[in-house]
């Protein structure tokens, strides 16, 4: 529904923020690879979902802390900025759960979000004088 | 800033963009006004325009809100978590959860909302018509194209991650004469980043 934003959503009607799905992940809270723990394979369908664990690993995931989860993990990392430890610490889990676009953040494999300080190296060939610029 | 892979943006010869919402959602006038001034945001900072029509299978822009499954293969889950998607250009389909609680605030730049467990529409909405103009998610944590957004909070105005990131793609607005403000103090914190302090335009 739509509601202006000094009216109150009738109670009724609010979906508690803390019920949803995603703050369940908050129990993995400390989890790192080489363990095993149940119901992690949600988690591995978030990341695939956000692009970080390629489509190619389709079908069923597992519920081991496994290199591809870890590698899914430090790249959320390096994305938003986090310490990247490849463990599901707090301050990771705190940003899997928040609300967000289903745009995602990794597309074929690659990361767009962390391009950062991206250098573009552009030439002009030809016939006059040879330009070489990079574009920060 | 970022792009989707390839750079797409819209052709030269179509800057003077129209959108239109689906007429099943028999949206009120004041929704509808959010999506305006969201995309006059972008419409400030760029030479593009955009113009609302009625009929919504001859617009550029594609605008509804659909709940679960709705046939482009990327359900949505309910209340919370994924809120929206849109698609590059030139395809122009915008799609918003219908299952979340919106909050259609009033004018005015970014703040909070009254109710933490609602979504402020018009942040979702200037977000997403980032991603119809060819923009990628950011990593700049205050930007417009950042993939997150807290509930309880508005995040409207555009900073410079995202006006350098949209007038790559399409130039500047000659009319614009816009003046980036330095940053606040809260503002600076927030924003500041790899590529530098983004201002709030």
């Amino acid at each position: 529904g739509f509601y202006p934003n000094s009216s109150v959503v009738p109670p009724e009607l609010i979906r508690n923020a803390t019920g949803n799905l995603w703050n369940s992940f908050l129990n993995f809270t400390g989890c790192h690879a080489g363990n095993k723990y149940d119901g992690l394979y949600k988690l591995k369908q978030y990341f695939q979902h956000f692009g970080y664990i390629p489509e190619t690993f389709s079908g069923n995931f597992t519920d081991d802390f496994d290199d591809i989860l870890k590698n899914a993990v430090e790249m959320y990392q390096r994305n938003f900025r986090l310490n990247v430890t490849g463990v599901l610490d707090e301050l990771t889990l705190k940003q899997v759960v928040i609300p967000r676009c289903g745009n995602p953040d990794v597309v074929n494999g690659t990361s767009t979000m962390h391009s950062g300080r991206r250098t573009y190296e552009v030439s002009f060939s030809g016939g006059g004088q040879r330009f070489h610029a990079v574009k920060r | 800033y970022s792009f989707f892979p390839g750079e797409p943006r819209w052709p030269r010869h179509r800057r003077d963009l129209t959108y239109a919402f689906n007429p099943r959602n028999m949206l009120t006038e004041e929704v509808k006004t959010v999506f305006s001034r969201a995309f006059a945001r972008w419409a400030e900072v760029t030479p593009l325009t955009f113009t609302r029509v009625e009929s919504f299978s001859n617009s550029d822009i594609f605008i509804g809100f659909y709940s679960g499954e709705h046939g482009d293969g990327e359900p949505f889950d309910g209340p919370m978590r994924t809120l929206a998607h849109a698609f590059s250009p030139p395809t122009g389909h915008f799609h918003l959860d219908r299952e979340e609680n919106w909050i259609i605030s009033g004018e005015g730049g970014d703040g909070v909302i009254s109710v933490p467990e609602a979504v402020d529409l018009e942040s979702v909405a200037v977000h997403e018509i980032g991603h119809l103009l060819g923009l990628g998610h950011s990593s700049v944590e205050g930007s417009i194209m950042y993939p997150t957004i807290m509930t309880g909070k508005r995040k409207v105005d555009l900073t410079t991650d995202d006006v350098e990131g949209v007038q790559y793609l399409y130039g500047e607005n000659p009319n614009f004469n816009g003046s980036i403000s330095p940053p606040s103090p809260s503002t600076q914190q927030r924003d500041t980043g790899e590529s530098g302090d983004a201002s709030r335009i």
